[in-house]
């Protein structure tokens, strides 16, 4: 079955990945995880949903609805935090090639 | 719940990536979004809505304050800095990402949705998980997708077609209800406005992170040349938002001045409507109805005649032919009425029903909403295909199903509007009080009576 793959879709793979905050020494299953957006790669820079922080945060969510409220700094959180991100194999790792527009053909490194 | 993973993660066959510890720079949230979502879903109407959200792993949460603080998150967004991995290479192909500005990508455009439902919970199976739809409306930058997405798909990016690959929005609520009606579709926060927040907020952090703010993507448009607003489809601004009396509906112009609608929004010959087009904005013209088919009548249908010509509004092509499984959009002011424009969802012909080769009733997967009623089935061309009637109600649960919807033939109607409009005569509107039974049988959604045998006496 071939894939259906235009620009906006190689984009879009490219770009996204999950994100899991826990807390230092919990395991997997008590933590929180989300969605994201890899904005830059090398440094790596990646935008995702706040929500999964919110279990965190030192003052808890009520510095949220303040209605001027744009941003807050990273440190609002608590520092038991741990963040981890994941994301699918890159266009250049030899398992993330896969040759668009030609579902089905593929070019062997020689 | 309970899936372990027991081998190397693996995506779509693929190994994944090793998890990267990662750092919260910031965390962000657009004061305007806050706005149009409190003024949206808050106030009186908070009581209907209910949103999804990626829940702890297996716990599902049921009290009222995590529910509050839940909504609170909703508009929130992070910005995190990934530590680098010395064994990742520079990726040569990768396309540079840019973000489409804000009002750039119009109701109705593709959209392509891309996240990963339950999140981290089983990233080799659901990672990146793509979803197509279109911006089924926007107000300000609280943007609203057709595009299906799960709990778990919040933070995930929504990217244009056109220009292809720039990032819209996030997804900040995947699933939502209204008075406990599945309403399809999904809450995005525009991706512009929340990165200029970042940009400034990354400039007032420590040094070492300020320089973070030059790697945040561009704005498109001016860059790559591009028109920056893209009009959109223009059939879409035929339909109209109908107030008569405490009732509201959709309907479409068929002529400068005349609007078809449903006899359930306006019921009643004679009485004055109020008719809301969409552009210019905040113009209403006065209308009354010249004739409404009977509660007899399987045909929902109310025409209106304007007291006054309605400017700058195109009128639709109605089609002559209908094609099963052709991709189709609804445009009507279902879900938020006035608070905002009328919503565009996107779908396919389910199914065209006939009764002697007539088609009589139209099904379409497009999300259609209470308030949709009387607003116009359209083409992908724009060509008006028929008046959408209603969704469907199951009667023993309640429940409602927004994407099973039918529409009338919008060929049933236009020889009548036609001889209505040219002449100011009734008599055709009129024979569709005068239905057959088979007709009648279908739009009652019952199974046509079997042939009755006849006697061979």
């Amino acid at each position: 079955m071939g894939r259906q793959c235009g620009p906006d879709m190689r984009v879009a793979e490219q770009a996204g990945c999950v994100v899991r905050a826990s807390r230092a020494g919990q395991t997997e299953a008590g933590s929180w995880s989300c969605s994201g957006v890899i904005l830059s790669r090398s440094p790596g820079l990646v935008l995702c949903h706040g929500g999964i922080f919110f279990p965190f945060m030192r003052a808890g969510s009520g510095v949220l609805t303040a209605a001027a409220t744009a941003f807050l700094p990273g440190d609002s959180c608590s520092d038991d935090l741990r963040v981890h991100v994941q994301w699918g194999p890159t266009a250049s790792s030899p398992e993330g090639r896969v040759k668009w527009g030609r579902p089905g053909l593929s070019t062997p490194q020689c | 719940a309970g899936l372990e993973p027991v081998q190397p993660a693996r995506h779509h066959g693929r190994p994944l990536k090793p998890q990267h510890p990662a750092e919260l720079l910031l965390l962000l949230s657009c004061p305007a979004f806050r706005a149009h979502f409190g003024r949206l879903f808050g106030r009186e109407a908070a009581e209907q809505w209910r949103f999804a959200s990626a829940a702890r792993y297996s716990e599902v949460s049921e009290d009222e304050e995590e529910e509050e603080d839940q909504l609170r998150a909703l508009s929130w967004f992070a910005l995190l800095r990934v530590q680098p991995d010395p064994e990742e290479e520079e990726d040569k192909h990768e396309t540079a990402l840019a973000v489409a500005p804000l009002g750039t990508v119009p109701k109705g455009a593709p959209l392509l949705a891309c996240g990963s439902p339950f999140g981290a919970f089983c990233p080799d199976i659901f990672l990146n998980t793509v979803s197509r739809g279109v911006l089924s409306n926007a107000t300000g930058p609280l943007l609203l997708t057709d595009a299906r997405c799960l709990p778990g798909t919040e933070g995930g990016g929504v990217f244009a077609v056109r220009p292809p690959g720039a990032l819209v929005a996030l997804v900040a609520a995947p699933l939502c209800w209204k008075s406990g009606e599945w309403v399809g579709l999904t809450v995005l926060c525009a991706a512009a406005p929340l990165l200029r927040i970042a940009h400034n907020a990354l400039g007032l952090l420590r040094t070492s992170a300020a320089s973070l703010a030059s790697l945040l993507p561009p704005e498109v448009g001016t860059r790559w040349g591009l028109p920056l607003r893209d009009p959109g489809p223009t059939w879409a601004a035929a339909a109209v938002l109908v107030e008569c009396g405490t009732i509201w509906g959709s309907g479409v112009v068929v002529a400068p001045r005349l609007v078809v609608t449903c006899r359930h929004v306006a019921p009643r010959e004679a009485s004055r409507v109020l008719v809301r087009p969409t552009t210019p904005k905040n113009a209403k013209i006065w209308g009354h109805v010249v004739f409404a088919t009977q509660e007899t009548s399987p045909y929902d249908i109310s025409v209106v005649s304007l007291e006054e010509d309605l400017e700058g509004v195109p009128m639709p092509v109605p089609t002559e032919h209908f094609h099963e499984g052709e991709a189709v959009s609804v445009v009507g002011f279902g879900v938020f009425g006035q608070a905002c424009g009328p919503s565009v969802t996107s779908g396919i012909l389910s199914a065209v029903v006939q009764v002697d080769d007539t088609p009589v009733m139209l099904q379409t997967t497009c999300a259609v909403h209470g308030g949709s009623s009387g607003g116009p089935l359209f083409s992908c061309s724009g060509d008006l295909l028929g008046i959408v009637a209603s969704n469907t109600r199951d009667n023993n649960t309640g429940a409602i199903y927004p994407h099973l919807n039918f529409s009338i033939p919008i060929t049933v109607l236009q020889p009548a509007l036609q001889q209505y409009s040219q002449a100011g005569d009734l008599r055709g509107l009129q024979e569709l009080d005068h239905t057959t039974e088979p007709v009648r049988v279908v739009w009652r959604l019952q199974r046509p009576q079997a042939e009755t045998p006849q006697s061979k006496l």
